[in-house]
């Protein structure tokens, strides 16, 4: 029979121990030239877990200078990683839920009461022993932000030009087909012929690049709380380019597209409730474009009409109502233009808002990113390296 | 619980001021 000699779990202490010269070897094997897919199957977040177990051991020994030079080590590495794949969705967001989850490690442990609440007994003995990390835990705080802003402007870098011919000119609803204002081509069919144009997109594609995003952040075990803040901050972005367009270009301003827009933003809400993210407020950002979709579907002749578009457009300023009452094209001979005189009963009746002469949305708003703590259930002394990680210069104590 | 002693605060540098070292380390080596 195999006689079992390996130490069991329990004698495991949750620290790994290194030599001080082989911590360049220990950033660049386990920062620099990991691929998230390396890691894919393992603990999510692994990394974070296995430099936060170095930091322990070197505290444990309290070694002061050793304690700061990984943790400078670390950061620099990281920063050095973003920077060379400074437009790779996949790396930012893996090196994002790292991050973030040796922040959290650094609150776990601290030993502050307020971070041990959801501890085990377990866990509290694995807090630090001798170090207060608090001025760290600012650094990866303000990189975690640095890395979530990068984050947001390659997956932005990477919709932008999907969202105006997803959310507008592409047609989801098939039997409106060719339904298009007097006057005007089927630009999208227009575009599909044209070879050397812009590509079109669908709305089916946008929402499997949005999915494609938040598998991979789910993948990287990303905290759900940010993982929804990325969602919103994309939904803010296809709603402002959205909305900017319709403000700016006639052809889209008729009942078709408004009857498009609604079924498009319905199947954005849709995908949010499937993917548990309805509670993320990235729906609610989607408001001014479904005020609009409405606002062109809408009669728009009586003072009756007048009275419930000034009730439903409450997320749309007065210039952007009035724009897009001024550029709706009626789709055929039997459809009358807005008269002057309805627009002038709006205008007087949206008056007292005082609303700010403010036409086109800002794409580029950024909303404040929060990282709330979150702990993990994981206990330290449980984790295991794969060889594949070339890590065997770390020993565990 | 085990009584915790107080830890000693590890001063760090800012993120800025981390950037700067690492930028002159870099130009310092050939």
């Amino acid at each position: 029979r195999q006689v079992t000699v390996q130490r069991k779990e329990k004698d495991f202490e949750g620290m790994l121990e290194y030599n001080k010269e082989d911590e360049a070897l220990l950033a660049k094997t386990l920062i620099n030239d990991i691929r998230p897919s390396t890691v894919s199957g393992t603990v999510p977040c692994l990394p974070a877990y296995i430099l936060f177990m170095c930091i322990r051991h070197a505290d444990y020994i309290n070694d002061d200078q050793k304690v700061e030079s990984l943790l400078t080590s670390t950061i620099n590495t990281i920063k050095k990683v973003l920077k060379k794949n400074n437009d790779d969705f996949e790396m930012t967001s893996f090196w994002l839920a790292n991050t973030s989850r040796l922040l959290h490690c650094l609150k776990q442990y601290s030993g502050e009461e307020g971070f041990m609440t959801h501890n085990t007994p377990k866990q509290n003995e694995h807090c630090l022993k001798n170090f207060d990390l608090t001025e760290y835990r600012q650094v990866l705080s303000d990189l975690s932000i640095q890395i979530y802003q990068q984050l947001i402007k390659v997956a932005e870098g990477i919709i932008q030009p999907m969202i105006v011919s997803a959310m507008l000119e592409s047609e989801s609803i098939p039997s409106l087909a060719g339904v298009k204002p007097m006057g005007y081509r089927n630009r999208s069919s227009s575009l599909d012929t044209d070879a050397d144009g812009p590509t079109s997109y669908t709305l089916q594609a946008l929402i499997k690049q949005l999915g494609q995003f938040h598998n991979t952040m789910q993948d990287h075990g990303l905290d759900p709380e940010i993982i929804g803040q990325v969602v919103r901050q994309l939904f803010h972005c296809i709603n402002a380019v959205t909305l900017n367009n319709l403000l700016l270009r006639k052809d889209v301003c008729s009942w078709s597209t408004g009857m498009q827009l609604r079924y498009n933003t319905s199947q954005m809400e849709e995908w949010l409730r499937a993917n548990n993210l309805y509670q993320s407020k990235a729906a609610a950002t989607l408001e001014p474009i479904i005020q609009a979709a409405q606002l062109l579907q809408v009669k728009k002749k009586t003072s009756q009409d007048a009275e419930a578009i000034c009730t439903l457009c409450t997320a749309l300023t007065t210039q952007q109502i009035v724009k897009i009452l001024n550029l709706y094209t009626p789709l055929n001979e039997f459809e009358e233009r807005v008269t002057v005189s309805f627009i002038r009963n709006i205008q007087n009746r949206l008056q007292e808002r005082n609303d700010p002469p403010q036409l086109l949305l800002d794409t580029k708003y950024t909303f404040p990113v929060l990282f709330p703590y979150s702990p993990s259930a994981l206990s330290l002394e449980t984790l295991h390296i794969p060889a594949s990680l070339n890590l065997d210069f770390l020993v565990r104590v | 619980r085990p009584p915790s002693r107080p830890r000693i605060l590890l001063k760090a540098p800012t993120l800025a001021e981390m950037e700067e070292m690492n930028i002159s380390e870099e130009e310092e080596s050939p």
